[in-house]
């Protein structure tokens, strides 16, 4: 994870690594055998996480973005079905 | 939306509610799933029965952390509310509630119709939405209970999968005949825009009609507002994105999907004298936030800012809308044009000019 003077602690890290694991980890895989964990960077997730909910997309844990992953919500993945 | 095809490849589906929540009575928690279901079946063809023992479709259940054979774990109070599983067998449809939350009827906590009306979308065949204002949206969000809950995009995500009700007057048994709108002799009891729709009221039936397509969604009153009689007299959307219904001496008011609380009430109280018995027909002009009620030859004039009766009526119908001779059953705005109905015929009136363009059939909205 890049590192971000603002951004740079232990909580911030493992909440922003836990949510993209939850919710930008699968995807389908291409010989329809299932579901793979993808090999995308973080920032690369957090691009995509960023982007889904509207937010500036800087690939960096901003506290935009650690607002929106402290809210309430489903558990179901954002992408990858 | 997102979407993963091809959903349930039938339209019948069964829900069994598994356990309960002790932060509800039973009751509100049935009450809860079921208005869940009716939002979808509102606007698709399917449609949901419960049953109490065996395998059903969507397995309802609440659970803690690692719960039982699924995959997917919860995380304790907030976080993760709950999830669900696309359509198929097995885990298939399954949505389970995270029993760490605070489960609620309110806004208070988390709202159990809202966060089940959310999962079922899943158990449906919906991905995520990233339109903010979608109930597919993933973060939750408290909606009112009078507010229907889809957004334009979860009801285009849901019929790109299922269609939208079916249009021919289909097999559910509690569906009577209904009245063939495309009868030379069709005539209406009340009619009211609703957004961008116009709803058309006949009996106990009703149709709701997307005016730039002329595509009709045919439902019983009933199946919308459970509390409300058939046979309504006259209809309006106010300026306040509200229906109001008139049967009688009564009218109830209506917000996105629900009846308001303490109604219906009696008209009396919007300032018709205790001798007006009943309401033929309704209409506010969104351009003067004025509405016109008819009363056989005559209308009153109502003012929604003030929300009082304007003084110095009622007058005769005919003086201020010139053309328009006869009782009227039903009228809406469109488009700042008024659609003056009377048995099978129509008139657009300009309110602007104070006069008929054109006299047309009573069932032109519809594809006849």
């Amino acid at each position: 994870l890049p590192t971000h003077p603002e951004r740079d602690n232990e909580e911030d890290s493992k909440l922003v690594q836990n949510y993209l694991n939850k919710f930008y980890a699968v995807e389908p895989d291409p010989n329809q055998l299932g579901w793979k964990i993808n090999a995308e960077s973080t920032a690369e997730k957090l691009r995509k996480m960023q982007q889904f909910f509207g937010l500036k997309v800087t690939g960096k844990p901003d506290n935009e973005t650690l607002e929106m992953m402290k809210k309430p919500r489903c558990g179901v993945p954002d992408v990858g079905l | 939306y997102g979407f993963t095809l091809p959903g349930w490849k039938k339209t019948k589906l069964t829900y069994r509610i598994v356990n309960y929540t002790p932060d509800m009575s039973k009751e509100d928690v049935d009450k809860a799933m079921e208005k869940a279901f009716k939002v979808w079946s509102a606007v698709t063809p399917l449609i949901f029965t419960r049953i109490q023992k065996g395998i059903a479709d969507i397995m309802i259940a609440f659970g803690t952390k690692a719960h039982g054979q699924c995959p997917r774990y919860f995380d304790g109070p907030l976080g993760v509310l709950a999830h669900a599983f696309p359509p198929g067998n097995g885990l298939g449809g399954d949505v389970h509630f995270d029993e760490d939350e605070d489960w609620t009827t309110g806004s208070a906590g988390f709202n159990l119709f809202l966060v089940a009306a959310h999962e079922f979308g899943h158990a449906l065949g919906l991905s995520h939405s990233s339109d903010q204002r979608a109930l597919m949206f993933p973060s939750y969000a408290y909606v009112s209970p009078s507010e229907f809950p889809l957004s334009a995009d979860d009801i285009s995500g849901i019929q790109s999968i299922y269609g939208s009700p079916p249009n021919v007057p289909d097999k559910r048994p509690t569906t009577p005949t209904s009245p063939k709108t495309c009868g030379s002799q069709m005539s209406f009891d009340a009619i009211t825009t609703l957004r961008q729709e116009v709803i058309f009221l006949k009996g106990r039936h009703l149709w709701r009609v997307y005016p730039d397509n002329s595509e009709a969604e045919r439902g019983l009153i009933s199946a919308f507002w459970p509390n409300l009689p058939p046979g309504i007299e006259a209809a309006y959307e106010n300026t306040k994105d509200q229906i109001l219904l008139f049967k009688g001496n009564k009218f109830w008011v209506i917000s996105g999907y629900q009846v308001l609380f303490g109604y219906p009430k009696n008209i009396n109280t919007l300032g018709f004298p205790k001798g007006v018995k009943k309401v033929d027909a309704a209409v506010c002009n969104k351009n003067t936030g004025k509405t016109d009620f008819f009363i056989g030859d005559k209308y009153w004039r109502f003012d929604e800012n003030s929300q009082t009766m304007e003084k110095g009526y009622p007058r005769l119908t005919v003086n201020e809308f010139p053309g328009i001779s006869q009782r009227v059953d039903a009228v809406f705005q469109q488009k700042g044009l008024f659609y003056f109905f009377h048995g099978s015929k129509q008139w657009e009136f300009d309110p602007i000019a104070k006069k008929v363009i054109r006299e047309i059939k009573s069932n032109s909205w519809f594809n006849c």
